[in-house]
């Protein structure tokens, strides 16, 4: 669960930082 | 059958999305109470990540003139952010009791929540994609409905000079898209309504020239020229709407394909 946990949410951090590339991309 | 309707949301989506349910299925199957790990530093980094997200999210909202995406972005903003609190509320609490059973609710909520969020806001951006795509395809619409007014060879090269960019705008980006969804059976539509399109244009501008030399010596067969431009026009046409259709389309239906 330890490992499972912060995987998860290292993966929600990355790609919360995608989602924003995104929009970024996106606007411009 | 796929559940995200883009490869890009697919990319980012899916593998959280896989997470998340197996973390889910561990939790359930841990009911015996085993203690939690110390989670503040990447609920931090969560929180970081979403902070920054909100604030572009907002400035993007100032800015764009699409309503729609204005009106669809805040509470989807709203989702991730108070997801996140749930985060942060649940590494407190597990800080000063790794056994809580409330903490553990939190922090699947929090991650569910994220998810939905962050799937609500790429929707939202795809979908504002796809209006511009369908804008485009409507001023090729706009253009074809004055084909009826080219009367002379000036005109026409005029209507010419003025369609190819948008036609090829159009081409690129329905193109664009097509490559881009993961629905097998949209993007053959797409390809084949495209494909339509690229060998109706120079029949349709020899169509107009017929029309127009016809007409000019002196009459006989002008009606039926018309006609033939015409078919070719609507046939043209038919072809964009078919493409407007599909590019608004996310789930797939079996019967369409039927």
């Amino acid at each position: 669960l330890r490992v499972g946990w912060e995987q998860l949410l290292t993966s929600v951090a990355r790609n919360i930082n995608e989602v924003e590339n995104q929009i970024l991309t996106r606007d411009s | 059958m796929p559940v995200f309707h883009t490869k890009t949301i697919e990319s980012i989506l899916e593998p959280v999305a896989q997470q998340v349910s197996r973390l889910v299925i561990l939790h359930e199957e841990a009911e015996d109470g085993n203690a939690m790990p110390d989670l503040a530093r990447p609920v931090q980094a969560v929180k970081l990540a979403v902070d920054n997200l909100v604030r572009v999210g907002y400035e993007t909202i100032n800015s764009s003139e699409d309503a729609i995406l204005k009106q669809d972005m805040p509470p989807a903003l709203n989702r991730v952010e108070e997801a996140s609190i749930l985060l942060i509320q649940a590494s407190d609490m597990l800080r000063s009791d790794p056994f809580s059973a409330p903490a553990r609710k939190k922090l699947i909520e929090g991650s569910r929540g994220i998810l939905q969020g962050t799937s609500a806001l790429l929707l939202a951006f795809d979908e504002s994609e796809v209006r511009k795509i369908i804008r485009i395809c409507k001023n090729v619409l706009e253009y074809l409905a004055i084909t009826e007014v080219v009367e002379t060879m000036e005109d026409l090269v005029t209507f010419v000079k003025n369609l190819s960019p948008v036609l090829t705008k159009m081409t690129k980006e329905v193109d664009g898209r097509q490559k881009e969804l993961t629905h097998q059976v949209h993007r053959e539509w797409l390809e084949r309504s495209l494909e339509q399109v690229k060998q109706l244009t120079p029949i349709l501008i020899s169509g107009i020239k017929i029309y127009i030399t016809t007409k000019s010596q002196g009459g006989q067969g002008v009606a039926e020229a018309q006609t033939n431009r015409d078919y070719v026009i609507g046939k043209v046409c038919n072809e964009i709407h078919e493409m407007i259709r599909v590019l608004q389309l996310t789930t797939y239906d079996e019967e369409e394909w039927d």
